[in-house]
C-alpha cells in the first residue's frame, strides 16, 4: 500500500458515496446514466469474485465489499425507488457497443485463459470505459448539476492517482501489469477533457460540448 | 508475479 493507491481508493470511495447521498437527499437520479451505474455494477461483480477464492486484508475485503453493496444500491435507487426521476430518454448510449467489443477483447487478450482471469480482464475493460454513458449524457442534455461534476472529479482522480501507484510499484516492488495499466491510461484520458472543464469552471455546474 | 495486484489493487 502506498500513498497513491490510499488515497485513489478513497477518492473511488468519496466518488460512489457522493452519488449515493447526492440520489438520497435530492430523492431524484436526474442526469445520472443508469446504464454506467449498472457497468459499474457489472465491473464490480466481475472483478471480486476473488473475495470468495483469496483473502488478502481486512481493509482489501471491506472496501470490495462496499464498492459491491453501493453499486447496485445506486441500481436500485435509479432504476426502483426513484425511476420516475430516472431521465431514460437521454441515457441513450448504445452499452452493448461496449461490453460486446469488451467482451471479445477480454477473450483475445489476457494473462491466463480460465473462467476467473478472463472475467477478471473483463472487469479491467469494461471499467475502463463504462463511464461513457454518463459522459455521453452530459454531452447530449449540454449540462451537468455541480455535485455530479464532483461525482465524476473523484471518479476521475482515483484512476490518476492509479497511474502513478502503478509507477510507484514498479519501481519499488518491481511489478507491473500491463493490462491494467493501458487500461487505466485509456480511462484516465477519458476524464481529460472533463478535468479541464471542472478545473477551469471551478466545480461549478457547466455546459458541455465534445 | 502478476498475482498480488490481481487481489490486492481495487
Amino acid at each position: 500500500m502506498n500513498i497513491f493507491r490510499l488515497i485513489g481508493d478513497l477518492s473511488h470511495l468519496a466518488a460512489i458515496i457522493i452519488l449515493l447521498l447526492k440520489i438520497w437527499k435530492s430523492r431524484s437520479c436526474a442526469g445520472i446514466s443508469g446504464k454506467s451505474q449498472i457497468l459499474f455494477a457489472i465491473v464490480f461483480t466481475t472483478r471480486y469474485l476473488d473475495l470468495l477464492t483469496s483473502f488478502i486484508s481486512l481493509y482489501n475485503t471491506c472496501m470490495k465489499v462496499i464498492y459491491i453493496g453501493c453499486a447496485y444500491a445506486t441500481v436500485y435507487l435509479i432504476y426502483m425507488k426513484f425511476r420516475a426521476t430516472y431521465d431514460g430518454n437521454h441515457d441513450s448510449f448504445r452499452v452493448e457497443f461496449l461490453v460486446v467489443p469488451v467482451g471479445g477483447l477480454a477473450v483475445l487478450i489476457n494473462h491466463d485463459f480460465s473462467f476467473l482471469e478472463i472475467l477478471w480482464t473483463f472487469s479491467i475493460y469494461l471499467e475502463s470505459v463504462a463511464i461513457l454513458p454518463q459522459l455521453f449524457m452530459i454531452s447530449k442534455t449540454g449540462e451537468a448539476e455541480t455535485i455530479t461534476t464532483h461525482y465524476l472529479f473523484c471518479l476521475g482522480l482515483y484512476r490518476a492517482l492509479y497511474l502513478f501507484n502503478w509507477i510507484w510499484r514498479f519501481y519499488f516492488e518491481g511489478f507491473f501489469d500491463m493490462i491494467a495499466i493501458v487500461a487505466g491510461v485509456v480511462q484516465t484520458v477519458l476524464y481529460c477533457d472533463f478535468f479541464y472543464l471542472y478545473v477551469t469552471k471551478d466545480g461549478k455546474g457547466y455546459r458541455f460540448s465534445i | 508475479s502478476l498475482e498480488p495486484m490481481r487481489h490486492d489493487e481495487l
